[in-house]
């Protein structure tokens, strides 16, 4: 989403 | 994804399934910490909230899933299974794990990347996991001996941790974006946390001799 940076990590 | 993250989640997978191949084998969970299973089912629970609003991977999403099934399951057994709820070593198992939630909680309030209840939530299970295995190890520490698959979970937790600080390090020289200062600090905590462990694993482990643990 643009509110909030994707956390990809486990 | 890089090699050493692939291979951090494999040996955070296999760890867990160590576990739970001790509990369903031997139908007993001697030598394992509750206190620290539980504060890992409320990490997953808190971090994977993002189940909800983002999608990054097929994966992604199949191993969060897997991580929150098998820490509730986990717990669940401990708490409830009439044979392996038996075999919990409660007496040991008493450090305060409440402070570490309280810890962990403040923190997050004070040090987030935004106030924002996700982002808060999401830098609590950051902190919590850093520290939830502390008493396990103290668990560990109490009764001395260590049995072969205890041993070995939680030298595939700590391995999994090492790999990780591996990954960031290879992310940071590939991926010049890449900042995750609040993942970082706490990873290396968190593997620190080991290396005593790591220590005494690897004399055992050279000596062909049971793991035992200092008093």
């Amino acid at each position: 989403s643009s509110t909030r940076e994707v956390k990809d990590e486990l | 994804m890089n090699i050493f993250r692939f291979l951090g989640d494999m040996t955070h997978l296999i760890s867990i399934l160590i576990l739970l191949l001790k509990i369903y084998a031997t139908k007993s969970c001697s030598g394992i910490s509750l206190k620290t299973q539980e504060l890992y089912a409320l990490v997953f629970l808190t971090r994977y909230l993002d189940l909800f609003t983002d999608f990054i991977s097929v994966y992604n999403t199949v191993m969060k899933l897997v991580f929150i099934a098998s820490s509730l399951a986990i717990v669940w057994c401990m708490r409830n299974h009439p044979l392996v709820r038996r075999s919990y070593d409660k007496q040991l198992d008493t450090f305060r794990h409440y402070f570490l939630l309280l810890a962990s909680f403040l923190l997050a309030l004070l040090l987030h990347e935004k106030f924002a209840f996700q982002e808060v939530l999401w830098a609590f299970s950051i902190y919590l996991e850093a520290v939830a295995i502390l008493p396990q190890l103290v668990l560990l520490q109490r009764s001395g001996n260590v049995d072969n698959l205890t041993g070995q979970y939680v030298f595939f937790l700590g391995a999994y941790r090492a790999l990780y600080i591996f990954n960031w390090i290879y992310r940071y020289f590939i991926d010049p974006h890449f900042t995750r200062w609040i993942a970082c600090v706490s990873g290396l905590v968190q593997t620190a946390l080991y290396a005593d462990f790591f220590y005494y694993y690897f004399i055992s482990w050279k000596n062909n001799a049971k793991l035992q643990l200092p008093a």
